[in-house]
This record gives structure tokens, sequence and C-alpha cells, in this order.
């Protein structure tokens, strides 16, 4: 392997990509699923997390073009260059371009686009070129081979610069080459449109809802009809998996995340310095050691925490949680029992308890509707 | 009838003048593009056949010509 002069590297973990423009070769969903997937190659193996943006700026750029196109790199029409990436750094560092005169597949067939991503994006990272020609940052595109990805080549190369992924089993350290993520068994990702689905926590976030399921996140905005589906730890890696609840607190722009008898505040993807701290600091007894869900309605000024089928609240206004808790049925009659998650969206709270959702007017004080817990996702 | 080895021969030269030019960071020095041995055409082409582990002639051999007009990176092997 080699990398670029100087060793140029980012020196952060969460890092942003966007994609500027769609080829037309491809479905908009093809594309973002080959991009998604050619930055969870190099995800795998060390710390690094990406988070995709759809406006703005974002620190790997992704564009498709033919000929001259505002840089110093004209393409060369079909065949030859491919596509190139920049080395790691600001403005154009790490954007990669890929040469719309070329035929983007997403099989063997014309030129993969997967493929050709997750070596440009081996650039965007700060790897150069190599001399084994078994590794995927070997300059010449190669019949495109699903079932192998990185090299060990490529992984000693992108771990000299970031180090292994702190999540890595042992079978991948000593693996020589790793298999296609998407194709691997032990990766059984959450299907939203399950009729077992159930989420560890729900919350609202800056006018988006986020469902969290383990080590991953569906996050929908009402406007839009699909789902982003992510990894926590592209957002928050330093956030254990398999939260137990969030709530938002949208006039501070903060979240609230608990695993087990601690809690993170957060604002985006930053958590706030000084955190985790212990349940017991929010005011409840030292005997309580986590919380099952909880959530916080703005108007009200109350955060409500529930666990097994009672709840506390605090008020902001008296800064005072309960002195003791509460039977959840005698203030939320129709829900009974332990909640999994709930959120408010408007004037309605939805609770989520195992595979059912209930839908709860704050104002009429009873459950209006019986939901499927994957009403929010376009099954 | 012979193969047109003049025009094949000059296409070649200029398929590895382009791709020194875009992937070895090579500067055409505005000489006429002779073939001199040990000129700096020569020394970027052993670059070539180096990197991709292609025997080390300095000329311009049919393994190297394939190698030139194969799909690729466009980013530099060797940075200019």
């Amino acid at each position: 392997f080699s990398t670029f002069a100087g060793e140029l590297k980012w020196t952060k973990q969460v890092l942003t990509y966007r994609i500027v423009n769609y080829t037309p070769d491809l479905h908009p969903a093809n594309v973002n699923a080959a991009i998604k997937k050619a930055l969870s190659v190099w995800s795998r193996v060390t710390p690094l997390r990406f988070i995709k943006k759809d406006r703005g700026d974002a620190d790997i750029m992704i564009s498709f073009a033919a000929r001259g196109h505002n840089d110093f790199i004209p393409f060369d029409g079909p065949g030859g260059s491919l596509a190139y990436a920049y080395a790691p750094g600001k403005d154009f560092g790490g954007d990669a371009h890929f040469d719309e005169d070329e035929t983007w597949t997403k099989s063997t067939e014309g030129t993969n686009l997967f493929y050709v991503a997750a070596h440009e994006f081996g650039h965007s990272l700060g790897l150069s070129h190599s001399k084994d020609p078994n590794a995927l940052m070997y300059p010449v595109y190669r019949k495109f081979d699903p079932s192998v990805l990185l090299h060990q080549d490529d992984i000693t190369g992108i771990q000299y610069l970031y180090g292994p992924s702190s999540n890595t089993n042992n079978d991948q350290r000593e693996s020589t080459e790793i298999k296609n993520p998407t194709e691997s068994k032990d990766l059984e990702l959450p299907n939203s449109c399950s009729s077992n689905l159930t989420f560890d926590a729900v919350t609202t976030f800056r006018g988006e809802i986020m469902f969290f399921k383990g080590t991953h996140i569906w996050r929908k905005h009402p406007a839009v009809r699909t789902a982003d589906f992510e990894l926590v730890s592209s957002f928050w890696p330093r956030l254990p998996p398999g939260v137990d609840a969030a709530y938002e607190i949208p006039e501070k722009d903060e979240m609230v995340i608990f695993k087990g008898n601690e809690f993170w505040v957060v604002r985006g993807d930053t958590i706030l310095p000084g955190y985790p701290q212990k349940l017991y600091t929010l005011g409840f007894s030292k005997d309580v050691t986590k919380t099952d869900t909880a959530f916080h309605n703005g108007i009200e000024g109350k955060t409500y925490y529930f666990i097994a089928d009672k709840f506390w609240s605090y008020d902001k206004r008296s800064q005072s949680m309960d002195r003791k808790s509460l039977v959840i049925r005698d203030a939320f009659p129709g829900i009974n029992g332990k909640i999994d998650a709930v959120f408010q969206h408007g004037n309605f709270l939805y609770f989520f308890s195992g595979r059912k959702q209930f839908e709860f007017d704050l104002d009429k004080k009873r459950v209006t509707r019986f939901l499927k817990t994957n009403l929010w996702f376009p099954c | 009838f012979p193969a047109n080895t003049r025009q094949t021969k000059e296409e070649g030269m200029q398929l590895i003048q382009k791709y020194l030019e875009n992937y070895y960071g090579f500067k055409k020095d505005g000489e006429p593009f002779v073939w001199k041995s040990n000129n700096a055409m020569t020394q970027k082409l052993k670059e070539i056949q180096k990197f991709f582990g292609l025997e080390v002639t300095g000329k311009l051999d049919s393994g190297t010509l394939d190698l030139v007009q194969k799909h690729r990176c466009g980013f530099p092997d060797i940075a200019g």
C-alpha cells in the first residue's frame, strides 16, 4: 500500500458525504446504496463513520461529470480514466469524481459503481495506489468480483492511518479479505417491514423521527416517504449499541439518550462534555437502575420516565422529580404494562409495546388508534 | 498487406506519452517525441513497468502497451 506525501488523513472519525448529482445510468436508490456500501467497506475495518448529507457542504462531495468539469483533471471519454478522488483535506479534499462517459452498473457488466467507489474512497481517506494486483487500491480496474473486497494490503494501509475498528472481532483481524458486508450472515439487519418489528427507543430529532434498534437507527422525516438506515456509531461513536430510551428537548436543541443507569446529552452528532452521567443525578432514587423509555412534553415543561408499569415525571418549572412513581394506566388510560418506546408527535403520543403501537390523544386523554409498529415506514 | 507498423508505433507512443503525463508526472519537454535510450521517457517507462511488476526494459513492449489501454483510476501512480 502507499499513502500520500505527508500521510494526509482526516483528524476526525465521523465524516460527512453528499452525493451532489446522480448518473442517469442507475436508479438514484441504487447509487445511494452503492455509495453507502462502498463507504462501509472502510468503516468496517476502522473507527471511521460516515453520515450522509443531502444539502450544503460535506467532507466527501461525490459527483458525476464528463470531460472538463471545473477542476484541473478533465476526464477522457469512455474507458481510460474511470474516476478519481482527492486526498483528505478541506475544500475539494476527499471529493470523488466519476466519469459520466462510463456506463455505471450495479453488476459485473460495464463499470461497477460500488467497486470503483470503494477504490476512490480509499483515496478520499488517505491511501494512494497499491502495487499489489489483488488489492482494491491497485490502479487498474479488474473484472468486479462481488465476493471479495478488501485485501490484507488495503486493511494494513487504512489501519496504518486510522487504527482498527473498535468493534472488529477476531476473525476479521486475522482474515486476509473482508467479505461483502451486505452478504455476510452475521450482519442480520433489522427489517423495518417485519411484522415482528420492535424498537429500543423512538424520539423526534431536529424535525425527524429516530427509531433506535440495536446498533442501527432509522431516520424518518415526516415529509419524506423513505427512511435512512444508519449505524448509531456513525453519529455517536462512543455510544454503546442498544439504547434504552431517548428524548429530545427541542428548545435546547439537545437529545438525551439512556443506556442502563447512565445517560448522555448530545447536540447534533456531538456528545456534550461531562457525559455519561448516572441516572440518579436526574432526581431518581438510587435504587432506580434503568429506564424503559421517556419523552419530553415541551408544552407542559415536563419529562416522563417509564419503568415497568409505572412512571416518574420531572417538572422543569419547579425543577423537581415526582417524590414517588405513579401507575401508567392511571395517567394514560389504555396504556398498560411495560413500554418499549414512546414519542410525542403533535398533540399525540405514540406508545410502542412489543409489536403494538398505541396512538394516545393528549387532549382527550385516551387511546385513539391501535397501529402496527412499522406504520412510519413505506411498507 | 503488412500492418502499418509505423502508424501503430506512433499511436502506441502517443498512448504511452499520455499515460505517463496523466499518471507518472511526465512533463513533455517540447523536444520532438523521439526515442533515445536513457532519456526521461525511457526512465518513466521503467517506472511504469516497475510499478506494475512488468519486465523493466524501458521499451514500449506489448505487455506495457496492453497495460496502458486498460481502464483505471484517474489518480496518478506517481504524483507529479
